[in-house]
């Protein structure tokens, strides 16, 4: 799975999120698919999530949608929120991450697996990580 | 607060040091950074935060290291079924598609269900349909075929038993 989050100069916020699913998969199921609300959301004004993982747990808890509920609602930051809904995916039994981006620019990475494949920029130049 | 900011992820799972050559490592990083520059030369020049993020998950769409587009894994009928979405926050507008094996770039896909039909997902073959008939590239679904994934996908058959890493979508 590859996603991408961004706030552009006018404060915009945009989410994507393209994956092949799982090895082995049944023909037509489409339980790793990046449902809008499990693993793509955004709204401006609050955040905007691409999620990586076990998709059929990522659909049970809504992750995405869960997440910026959670800043909306809660006034808890995105770290938070990320934090509080992967949990809800480990007691389910699944893993995986999430890359986030809040309404003042602020980002997180947030995954419960043993790594992730991740990245960001902004003027200030950009930085990548693995593990 | 940054004047724009992009994040990407290409996958997560078990990912150890152990697991992976320096040649690897470099060669994902690299991969990343391609990404990052796709999409930062987008808000570098004062382009949407929507056009951004597609314009990074393109490459990765076409860099068999990731499971996206070219280089994604096998179905068990031995296929290639893609998914992809897409949302822009001004308006909370979305589009997705599921199950795709014709659209070259399915992020693609997402993005003109969402900005030229009325509706927020396609499936199956009407997805492939509908992205043909909004003019993207469609290849032959063997274009999404590697050896690396072949061999994933024959292991798990054999095995019965998928790894973490073949667990992760």
């Amino acid at each position: 799975t590859v996603g991408a989050v961004a706030i552009d100069k006018d404060g915009n916020l945009a989410a994507a999120t393209t994956t092949g699913g799982m090895t082995a998969k049944a023909a037509g199921r489409v339980g790793d698919s990046p449902l809008i609300g499990a693993a793509t959301y955004a709204e401006n004004g609050v955040c905007a999530v691409s999620a990586t993982g076990h998709g059929e747990y990522f659909i049970r808890v809504g992750v995405a949608k869960t997440i910026c509920d959670r800043v909306k609602l809660a006034g808890e930051t995105i770290e938070q929120a990320s934090e509080t809904a992967l949990g809800e995916v480990a007691e389910l039994g699944g893993d995986g991450g999430v890359i986030v981006i809040g309404a003042d620019g602020t980002f997180a990475f947030v995954f419960n697996s043993e790594g992730m494949y991740r990245g960001v920029v902004d003027p200030s130049g950009a930085r990548t990580a693995i593990y | 607060m940054p004047e724009w900011r992009l994040v990407i992820h290409g996958g997560a799972g078990v990912i150890t040091r152990d697991g992976m050559s320096p040649e690897m490592e470099a060669a994902y990083t690299a991969a990343l950074e391609t990404a990052l520059e796709a999409g930062a030369d987008v808000l570098r020049s004062g382009g949407s935060a929507l056009d951004a993020v597609e314009a990074a998950v393109i490459p990765m769409e076409d860099d068999p290291l990731f499971n996206a587009g070219y280089g994604a894994v096998m179905t068990a009928s031995q296929e290639h079924e893609l998914d992809a979405s897409i949302m822009d926050g001004r308006e909370r507008n979305a589009g997705a598609v599921a199950g795709v094996k014709r659209v070259r770039n399915p992020v693609k896909a997402a993005r003109a269900v969402m900005e030229r039909s009325e509706h927020v997902m396609f499936s199956g073959d009407g997805a492939d349909t509908f992205a043909e008939g909004q003019g993207l590239d469609m290849v032959d679904n063997s274009y999404f075929y590697t050896e690396r994934r072949q061999n994933a996908l024959e292991r798990v058959l054999k095995n019965r038993q998928r790894t973490a890493e073949d667990r992760h979508g």
